[in-house]
């Protein structure tokens, strides 16, 4: 979707985003 | 034809019930062997917890809206659940590929991930139908059950809500503009408001982050 705003930087993913890496 | 309101509402609501259709109320045979490559299998704890949640939702719902509209609040949940699964696996898909892993034990035995996973897909149902009261199947538009009534019933912070949008708007790719705008207006809101509640985990990270940096500062409390 091209007018959202993606603001998650390169290597994280939800995986990072709950601690579970 | 000429895009009105109510066209681009009932496009949203056609385009949710296509993706969903075709999806299963359970966990499909891609989900079950992630779930077996898990060092601690999660499916019980994951079946549980929609059944769980799901007699709170309906519950809440027919609170709010009215005993009479609790079999509605049941269908919503389900395509709530729908929507969650597919998300869910679509998610594990990217991060197999991302992170090259096959076991994904600790996101997938985490309960906060599942609550905000599946708040989310509750919450785009909600909005969905929310969005133009002539389908609203009858209930009360007086009844606000949009963003965050969702965040109250499933008892999640809204931080942990936030954590989980942007990672679900990359994985569901037939989410609608009108979707992923109001999924954008609930981000915003959360940061702006919703995340500096005192007790929002998001102190925590903050004190996290300075601890790391050695900086032993106190978090502001909230100004009331």
């Amino acid at each position: 979707p091209q007018d959202y705003h993606f603001g998650l930087e390169e290597g994280e993913g939800i995986s990072e985003l709950f601690d579970c890496d | 034809l000429p895009q009105t309101p109510v066209r681009a509402a009932m496009n949203t609501i056609q385009q949710l019930m296509m993706i969903l259709n075709s999806a299963s109320d359970k966990p499909s045979d891609n989900l079950i062997s992630y779930f077996n490559n898990c060092t601690v299998n999660p499916k019980e704890s994951i079946l549980a917890r929609v059944e769980n949640l799901g007699n709170i939702f309906k519950e809440k719902f027919a609170e709010a809206v009215g005993q009479g509209c609790a079999e509605i609040g049941s269908q919503r949940y389900m395509l709530g659940v729908r929507l969650y699964y597919r998300v869910m696996e679509s998610m594990l898909k990217s991060e197999e590929e991302r992170l090259s892993v096959h076991n994904f034990s600790k996101l997938l035995n985490n309960n906060i991930f599942h609550t905000s996973l599946l708040a989310c897909a509750v919450e785009v149902v909600m909005a969905t139908y929310g969005r133009n009261a002539s389908q609203n199947d009858g209930i009360n538009t007086e009844t606000n059950l949009s963003f965050p009534w969702i965040l109250n019933v499933l008892d999640l912070k809204a931080f942990d809500f936030y954590k989980v949008i942007e990672s679900f708007i990359k994985a569901e790719a037939n989410l609608t503009r009108e979707m992923i705008k109001h999924l954008e207006r609930c981000e915003h809101r959360i940061m702006e408001s919703l995340a500096w509640q005192s007790d929002s985990p998001l102190f925590d990270l903050i004190k996290q982050s300075k601890d790391r940096e050695g900086q032993a500062d106190q978090p502001e409390p909230t100004c009331t």
